[in-house]
């Protein structure tokens, strides 16, 4: 066709290579719109609560664990690992409640969460073991909670980290935005054992998520 | 596949680098310091089309010559500089929730060019 016009060169066909400094300011929008576009942001996150870099540091590593099993195949979209941290609610001597949220800025085909793991820290006086329930809470359309017939049962035998592979009504509340958590020990214990929540031990969850993906029809 | 050097003319491959403390993103990228925004640019002219880089041998680029004048009367388009080889870029963020996000995206980074 008829040349292009000098000032629309297009460089990769045959033209001079740009001269990047006179094309900076350009270049830099480009780069920044081309990360939003990939990461399906309409524009860069403003921080609502900060993340200390211990809480960072302490996830990050506990992340590093053995992978979790293989996970179905990939039939497309993007995946994300995500890890949220808890907003510790009632926590009172023998009720922990957690909040998370999932931010569903990618809305473009929805959050599918493959895998969701709980990862908190419990404190035991030495040589005792418990039993924790972990209930997950059904929220209403108002948002009030409903425990709902769903928990857990983690015998705790030591103090430190504890993980909970949580099952598919959590990972539905992940994928709706808000995943709410509440645990207490199991019967009549003589103390209740503490979660801790400081900084460096603040309960969080693991998520494996994909965005975008063909939802698989399950054929019967 | 080659790197621009100065006011190259051949295709090769740009080499961008995107600072994120430049362009104010550090505080919710958590990792990497930046994004290498390569791209590729410059002449492809008939004799060196597909070849993958454009450091073709001596001997390519005779026998390339001698398939582009035997075939002069084509009227194939231009060749274009285009990428041949590129990696996924991994992305450690926060998210508006603050929660920490961790990604490849893939093809993001231009390791080499050549010839279409």
């Amino acid at each position: 066709g008829a040349a292009p016009r000098a000032d629309r060169q297009c460089p990769a066909c045959g033209e001079l290579a740009l001269d990047v400094e006179s094309h900076r300011e350009l270049l830099l929008n480009l780069a920044k719109r081309r990360i939003l576009d990939q990461l399906r942001l309409s524009q860069r996150p403003t921080l609502g609560r900060p993340v200390s870099r211990a809480a960072l540091r302490a996830a990050l590593q506990r992340l590093r664990g053995p992978p979790q099993g293989p996970l179905p195949e990939a039939d497309g979209g993007q995946e994300y690992d995500i890890i949220s941290f808890a907003e510790t609610g009632l926590c009172n001597t023998t009720q922990t409640r957690l909040d998370f949220h999932f931010s569903s800025d990618s809305s473009a085909g929805g959050l599918e969460v493959q895998q969701a793991r709980l990862m908190f820290f419990v404190q035991l006086p030495p040589n005792t073991s418990c039993t924790l329930k972990v209930r997950v809470l059904e929220l209403s359309p108002r948002d009030t909670n409903l425990t709902s017939a769903t928990q857990h049962l983690l015998e705790v035998d030591d103090s430190g980290w504890h993980q909970l592979r949580l099952g598919p009504e959590a990972q539905t509340a992940c994928s709706l935005g808000h995943l709410a958590l509440e645990l207490a020990p199991e019967g009549q214990a003589a103390w209740s054992p503490v979660i801790l929540a400081g900084a460096a031990h603040r309960p969080f969850v693991a998520a494996r998520v994909r965005v975008g993906g063909r939802h698989r029809v399950r054929r019967r | 596949g080659v790197d621009c050097q100065g006011r190259s003319r051949m295709c090769c491959r740009q080499e961008f680098f995107v600072d994120f403390r430049e362009i104010g993103w550090h505080d919710w990228i958590i990792q990497p310091e930046g994004y290498a925004m390569n791209f590729c640019a410059g002449y492809c002219p008939l004799h060196v089309a597909g070849m993958p880089g454009i450091a073709a041998s001596f001997h390519t680029s005779v026998l390339s010559l001698l398939q582009a004048s035997t075939a002069a009367g084509s009227t194939g388009g231009g060749s274009c500089c285009v990428p041949t080889v590129r990696r996924p870029l991994s992305l450690l963020y926060y998210d508006r929730d603050s929660n920490i996000v961790k990604t490849d995206i893939p093809d993001m980074v231009v390791e080499a060019c050549g010839c279409s």
